[in-house]
């Protein structure tokens, strides 16, 4: 679950990264 | 190395540090390499000058990350004229401490039956990257976000022509680690951390056009809590990817 939550949490930091 | 291999750190040709002329007839070139953990500065020596050269000995002045000699520079036979030697100095990074400018540069002393002479070299700050500068994930997120804006640096390496895997692999082979990578909006976004051997941290944002390595140009930006680290880490990374 927690995996998930960091894999998550990378995915939202590109997404973010990307369109500031 | 081919695609998709690790293909080892980066090991910068030699150059000449210090000319004959200006050393009565001794000329050092060298270069810096990591090499299975170990840093070491490696030399080749010549005699161009017209007696023998012996009592060989090196020093290094303080500075920026306490690099010195963890040993003797090993030449036990003497050196006649036009004769070249090639030696390997293993390096230590607990000597003594100060900030130099450019942050790599290294202060020499060598000394041999004949005179002192001195020169300055810089090593490619790559061969302080340790080999478990792998960040934990979780840690590596929170320290992302806890680095401020004003400790980001940004870079572009141009005519860089790799895809994401190919750099990531590159990289690793010189202890730049991949954490995570993403593609959005057909960018791969991988990021990345470095660990150097007095326990900086710098993290990385490399981002390349996703499945082109025709694309020339790469975007970095690195985090960190000593950014003046940066533009040294970027020089090397930028190496290391283009060599």
């Amino acid at each position: 679950e927690l995996e998930d939550g960091l894999d998550e949490a990378f995915s939202r930091l590109a997404e973010s990264r990307n369109n500031p | 190395g081919s695609v998709g291999m690790p293909t080892g750190a980066y090991i910068p040709p030699k150059t000449v540090w210090l000319p004959a002329m200006k050393a009565k007839g001794l000329e050092i070139s060298g270069t810096f390499a990591r090499r299975a953990g170990v840093i070491q500065m490696e030399l080749t020596i010549t005699n161009k000058a017209m007696s023998v050269m012996s009592d060989f000995a090196i020093q290094f002045n303080r500075n920026s990350f306490g690099l010195a000699p963890a040993g003797p520079l090993q030449i036990l036979t003497p050196l006649g004229p036009n004769q070249t030697i090639e030696a390997s100095l293993p390096l230590s990074t607990v000597g003594p401490v100060m900030k130099m400018e450019p942050l790599n540069n290294l202060q020499v002393a060598v000394k041999n039956n004949i005179d002192v002479f001195y020169f300055s070299c810089q090593y490619p700050i790559s061969m302080l990257f340790v080999e478990d500068g792998k960040m934990d994930r979780q840690v590596f997120l929170a320290t992302w976000k806890d680095i401020p804006n004003e400790h980001e640096s940004q870079f572009q390496i141009k005519d860089c022509h790799l895809n994401s895997d190919a750099a990531s692999n590159k990289l690793q082979g010189s202890n730049i680690f991949t954490i995570a990578k993403r593609t959005v909006e057909g960018q791969d976004m991988l990021y990345q951390s470095i660990k150097l051997t007095n326990g900086i941290w710098v993290l990385a944002e490399l981002r390349v056009q996703a499945g082109n390595p025709t694309y020339t140009d790469l975007e970095v930006s690195l985090k960190c809590r000593a950014p003046e680290v940066s533009q040294c880490v970027f020089q090397s990374l930028e190496a290391v990817l283009k060599n």
